[in-house]
C-alpha cells in the first residue's frame, strides 16, 4: 500500500531542446526513454527555467556575470521553439486497492504537454495557476513511471528594443505571465522569458476521498479573548461508490521547544 | 488545544464543499508581526478517513491567530494598519525575486526573509512585475513577522503607463487572469503574514477585472465582525 501524501518530483530531471529530439512523448515514455544526460539530453534544474538547466550545464555563460548575458540567445531573435524544452523523468509508485494519484505542477511557465507512460495530457497556458492530473489508471502496473513534459515559452515574448527600458516592448503583458522578464531599469532581459517547471512537481495518494484547498479565517470578540476558528474544505470523493467518511480537524500549539499541546 | 470528529456521506465521483463547526480558543498566543510580539503559530490537521478504507488524506498548516485591518487615512491619504486592533507603523522593503532564472529555495527564502526581520522590518511589498510568491516564501514570513503586501501581475509600465503606451486593457485573456488569480489566492490565503493584495504596480488593473478581484477578496459578511464584546 502506498503512503498517504505528497511526495515531491525535484531530483533525476533530464532535459533537452526539443527541436534536437525526434522522439514523440509517447516514444519517449514508452519504448524510447532517455537512458542519462548523453546528448542531446542534459541534467534539468526542476523547479527551475531552461536557462537555469542551460547555465547549470554550461550551454551558455552565466548571465548574471559582467556583460555575459549578451551572449546569450535573446527568444525574439531565436525563436519560441528554441526556448521550448523537453523535461523527463520517472518515478515509482504501486498503489493498493482503492488508492488513488495525482500528478501536481505548483507552476508552469508558460504551458505544456505532459505524457505519462505514453498517455497525452494538455497543461492550458498562464503562469500562475496550479495543475493537478488524476493519473491513477495510466499508472504502469510494474510501478515504474515514465514522465515527460514539454513546456512552451510565452505566447508573447516580445523583443527588447535597443535602448532597452521598463518591461521591453511591453508584449509580455499580453500574457499572464511575470513582466520583468523583458527586462527593467534594474534587471537585463531574462533571455528564455523564464519558461520551464518554475515551481514544484509532486505526486499525491489519497484514498477513495480527497482534500483540497482548505480555507482558515479566525474571528476575534471580548478584546481578542473570545476567538473562533472557522474551517472550509472541499472533498472529492473519486471512488465509484458512497464515501461514509470521518472528518477531523486537530488544533495543536507548539510549546517551547518542541513540546506540543494537544 | 481542539480536535473536532464531524461525519459525512459523499455520493459517487461528487466534489462537495464542506464548513467544520466553528472551534473556540479562550486567549491562545496571537501572531503578530516582527517586532510587536511573538509569532504564534498553530498546527492545525484536517483529515479524512474512509468506512472500510482507513485514512483518506491529510492536509496540514501553520496557522496563526491575527486579525489584519487597513483603511487610508483622510489626512494623510496613506494606508493604515492595524494588527490584532493595535495600530502599526510599517517598516517596508520591495521584493521584485529571489532568482531571475527562478532557482527558489527554501534555504534562499529563510536567509533573504531573516535578513528583512534582522532589518527591523515588518513587512515586504511583492511587485507586480514579479511573482505571486511562493508557499515557502510565506511560511518564513509566517516564522518571522513579515507581514505581505502581494500585487497581481499588472505594472503601469507594461499596461497602459509606460513608453510605448501598450496593453492598456492589460493582458488579451481576462479570464485567465482572473483563473490564476483565484487560484493564487487559494494557494496563498491561509498564511498568517498575508496582509494585502494588490491590483497591480502603479495601475489600476482594467475595470473588468478590478471589479471581480475586489468582490472576490472582499472579507466575507460573516466574519465583519466588531472585536468588542
Amino acid at each position: 500500500m502506498a503512503e498517504i501524501g505528497k511526495t515531491k518530483l525535484d531530483s533525476g530531471w533530464l532535459a533537452a531542446r526539443s527541436t534536437d529530439v525526434e522522439l514523440t512523448g509517447t516514444q519517449l515514455t514508452t519504448t524510447h526513454p532517455p537512458t542519462g544526460p548523453t546528448a542531446p539530453w542534459m541534467e534539468a534544474v526542476v523547479p527551475g527555467t531552461v536557462l537555469a538547466t542551460l547555465v547549470k550545464n554550461k550551454k551558455v555563460p552565466d548571465p548574471f556575470y559582467g556583460l555575459q548575458n549578451e551572449a546569450i540567445l535573446d527568444i525574439a531573435i531565436s525563436g519560441r521553439e528554441y526556448y521550448t524544452f523537453w523535461f523527463f523523468t520517472t518515478f515509482q509508485c504501486k498503489l493498493t486497492g482503492n488508492q488513488h494519484l495525482d500528478l501536481n505542477f505548483r507552476g508552469i511557465n508558460y504551458s505544456a504537454e505532459v505524457y505519462l507512460n505514453g498517455h497525452k495530457m494538455v497543461l492550458p497556458k498562464g503562469m500562475f495557476r496550479r495543475h493537478s492530473l488524476d493519473v491513477t489508471d495510466i499508472l504502469h502496473p510494474d510501478g515504474q513511471n515514465l514522465l515527460a513534459v514539454l513546456v512552451h515559452p510565452p505566447d508573447h515574448p516580445g523583443s527588447i528594443p535597443p535602448k532597452g527600458g521598463q518591461g521591453g516592448d511591453h508584449e509580455i503583458g499580453k500574457d499572464v505571465a511575470t513582466q520583468y522578464v523583458e527586462g527593467w531599469d534594474w534587471i537585463i532581459p531574462i533571455r528564455d522569458r523564464n519558461t520551464g517547471i518554475w515551481d514544484e512537481v509532486s505526486v499525491s495518494v489519497t484514498g477513495p476521498v480527497k482534500i483540497i484547498d482548505p480555507h482558515l479565517v479566525s474571528s476575534f470578540f471580548d478584546n481578542y479573548k473570545r476567538v473562533y476558528l472557522h474551517a472550509t474544505t472541499e472533498l472529492e470523493n473519486k471512488s465509484s461508490s458512497v464515501a461514509e467518511c470521518s472528518l477531523n480537524i486537530q488544533v495543536s500549539t507548539e510549546l517551547e521547544g518542541n513540546v506540543c499541546l494537544i | 488545544e481542539q480536535l473536532q470528529t464531524q461525519h459525512l456521506s459523499i455520493s459517487p465521483r461528487a466534489r462537495v464543499q464542506y464548513t467544520f463547526p466553528q472551534l473556540f480558543f479562550y486567549k491562545p498566543n496571537l501572531w503578530w508581526p516582527n517586532g510587536m510580539g511573538k509569532q504564534a503559530l498553530h498546527h492545525v490537521t484536517i483529515s479524512v478517513e474512509v468506512k472500510e478504507h482507513g485514512e483518506s488524506d491529510q492536509w496540514t498548516h501553520l496557522f496563526g491567530f491575527r486579525k489584519i485591518e487597513s483603511h487610508i487615512d483622510n489626512a494623510t491619504d496613506g494606508r493604515l494598519f492595524k494588527i490584532n486592533g493595535q495600530p502599526i507603523f510599517i517598516r517596508g522593503g520591495n521584493w521584485i525575486l529571489s532568482d531571475g532564472l527562478l532557482r527558489l529555495s527554501a534555504k534562499r527564502y529563510r536567509t533573504d526573509i531573516k535578513f528583512h526581520a534582522d532589518m527591523n522590518f515588518n513587512m515586504i511589498r511583492c511587485w507586480g512585475g514579479g511573482l505571486a510568491e511562493r508557499p515557502e516564501f510565506y511560511h518564513y514570513c509566517d516564522m518571522y513577522g513579515l507581514l505581505v503586501w502581494q500585487e497581481f501581475w499588472i505594472t503601469g509600465d507594461v499596461d497602459g503607463r509606460g513608453d510605448p503606451v501598450s496593453n492598456p486593457d492589460g493582458p488579451l485573456d481576462h479570464d485567465l487572469f482572473m483563473l490564476c488569480a483565484r487560484d493564487t489566492v487559494k494557494l496563498l490565503r491561509n498564511h498568517a503574514s498575508l496582509a494585502l493584495w494588490v491590483g497591480g504596480n502603479e495601475q489600476v488593473p482594467p475595470k473588468d477585472i478590478n471589479e471581480a478581484l475586489k468582490n472576490d477578496l472582499q472579507l466575507h459578511p460573516y466574519f465583519e465582525t466588531p472585536s468588542e464584546t
